[in-house]
């Protein structure tokens, strides 16, 4: 999965998430024109009994945009990574408008996830003291040991732009 | 002049030039911290080359969505693993806070599937390569909705950039470097290795990528419109490629595909008003996260000592309780009439958020149906 946030001159905000589902989504390639095939319907796994012709596998993307009159501000932002997404969206989000960090330390802090059993995984440089103290309560570690949460974000407050590709996927962001 | 005088006029001439030099350095650090990184526009990929041609694109003259598309196109290329033509996109458009759309143009099951697909379902999280998972691509179809609404450049021209890069190449990155060393012995034997190796190895950083058939494609598509990846000669070799690897799409899967467009949701968040995409994209589940964290009153003490551990303890809970509403996230045109609204109101956030204890809780608790984990 791929994000992308676009705010443009006119004040105009793009935030679109883009995927061929797994790595290399099937892995059948078109060598006719070139093109790789998603493997979306394995997004049904675990997530329905039945599918039928037509209907949209159900959808971890999150291309979200938050507006603020008061503060003159236009957030763009989504993420990438699968069960990841909502959960690193959610933090950096929370980083950014409730714990006053800027765009880029809100998108590079270590995150939490949840999976599907309840294990609680953190990301690498996550806060070792903080970790011991959480599964001290009883919170279950998870399994987890891939991380491929990525967030893309431009914030607008007033005229001043920042742009922020996630350094996890080696981004970087442009403008003018 | 007596010395005692000499002296004090020295030490104030010491305190003058000290005043100017440190004024001077608060202005210049004041002046730093408020500058701006860009005061016109900007675009934030997945990579630097990308970033830049959709930054082009807007210098052109291009929307927010010219520059989107012509990024994505680029990001097929630099990222092949993670999207391109082949899937789905959904984007989310904010004109003003009364124009917010939603464009989807998720995949969909083909019209002839394997009707047992489910059964082939890992217990566990596992790569599901093969042409049974093949749903209809809908990214084209996305792309042409935006760019008729929305678009100000002429639709060829935010081809351009990728059919370049496409066609001359460029050098490996090395971010998909790590993923063809990962995949290598699923890719050698796999029809990919024509792209992505080289004497049956996978490409290493700073070999050169080229994408000639693509190039092809997006030339024809560029060239005749969204609707030649639909129908046509691409469309009918498309499939034929796809039957070759044993999957089911057909030409009438194809010209049937249409992206939809909707309102985005409105959700309030404080100050705040976040627009989220419906189902099946996972909005809902963002805003319960968010509203639910809201009542928590989180301020940057929030990340600082013994507070931490209670913030975090809160995210886990949340978190744990979002898995459990996971089964509400599917395509509302066949989920037989079940209200979601619940999901994004503040009541029902309360609720949970008093449920939340000190401590966690069985797995049952939390409601959480069991379903495999993507990484997507």
């Amino acid at each position: 999965t791929s994000h992308l946030s676009v705010i443009d001159k006119d004040g105009m905000a793009v935030s679109v998430t883009s995927t061929i589902n797994q790595m290399f989504g099937s892995t059948v390639y078109s060598p006719r024109t070139g093109v790789i095939l998603n493997n979306e319907l394995a997004d049904f796994c675990g997530r329905a009994t039945k599918i039928s012709a037509g209907e949209q596998p159900p959808s971890s993307m999150v291309p979200t945009v938050l507006y603020s009159k008061p503060q003159k501000t236009v957030l763009v932002v989504g993420g990438a990574g699968g069960s990841m997404i909502v959960s690193s969206v959610a933090l950096a989000i929370m980083n950014h408008i409730w714990m006053g960090k800027d765009l880029k330390d809100a998108i590079s802090a270590p995150v939490v996830f949840v999976d599907s059993s309840n294990g609680v995984n953190f990301e690498k440089t996550f806060d070792q003291a903080v970790k011991e103290k959480l599964k001290a309560m009883g919170h279950k570690e998870g399994k987890l040991q891939h991380f491929f949460n990525v967030v893309n974000a431009i914030s607008k407050q007033g005229s001043c732009i920042t742009a922020v590709s996630d350094a996890r996927k080696e981004g970087k962001a442009a403008g003018y | 002049m007596s010395k005692s005088k000499k002296r004090v006029r020295c030490c104030v001439c010491f305190a003058l030039i000290c005043v100017i030099l440190i004024s001077i350095l608060l202005i210049i650090l004041l002046v730093k911290s408020n500058r701006c990184e860009y005061t016109q526009a900007a675009v934030a990929a997945d990579s630097e080359i990308c970033s830049d041609v959709g930054r082009n694109i807007l210098q052109e003259g291009g929307s927010a969505v010219d520059g989107a598309i012509a990024a994505l196109l680029c990001t097929s290329l630099v990222n092949p693993q993670s999207m391109g033509l082949g899937g789905g996109a959904i984007f989310t458009v904010f004109e003003n806070p009364d124009h917010v759309k939603v464009i989807n143009g998720r995949e969909r099951v083909p019209k002839v599937f394997k009707r047992d697909l489910l059964n082939d379902c890992p217990q566990n999280t596992a790569l599901l390569p093969g042409s049974q998972w093949i749903g209809v691509p809908g990214e084209i179809q996305a792309y042409k909705k935006a760019h008729d609404v929305y678009g100000k450049l002429p639709w060829k021209t935010l081809f351009k950039p990728a059919i370049k890069l496409a066609r001359e190449g460029f050098p490996l990155p090395s971010v998909l470097e790590k993923y063809l060393f990962f995949f290598q012995k699923a890719m050698v034997n796999s029809s990919l290795c024509s792209v992505f190796c080289k004497d049956n190895k996978v490409l290493k950083k700073g070999d050169m990528l080229q994408y000639p058939e693509l190039a092809k494609t997006m030339e024809i598509i560029a060239d005749k419109g969204p609707d030649a990846f639909y129908e046509g000669k691409l469309a009918e070799d498309l499939i034929q490629d796809i039957k070759s690897a044993g999957g089911s799409l057909s030409l009438e899967d194809l010209r049937s595909m249409q992206a939809e467009v909707k309102d985005a949701l409105p959700v309030q968040l404080g100050d705040y008003t976040m627009y989220i995409p419906p189902l099946p994209a996972s909005g809902s589940l963002l805003s319960f996260i968010l509203n639910v964290m809201k009542g928590y009153s989180l301020r940057p003490e929030s990340m600082k000592g013994e507070e931490e551990i209670w913030t975090y303890h809160h995210i886990i809970e949340t978190l744990k309780f979002a898995n459990g509403l996971k089964k509400y996230v599917k395509d509302p045109a066949f989920s037989d009439g079940n209200d979601t609204s619940h999901l994004v109101s503040l009541d029902f956030a309360d609720k949970v958020r008093a449920m939340i204890k000190d401590e966690p809780q069985p797995l049952q608790y939390y409601n959480v149906m069991p379903s495999a984990d993507s990484m997507g």
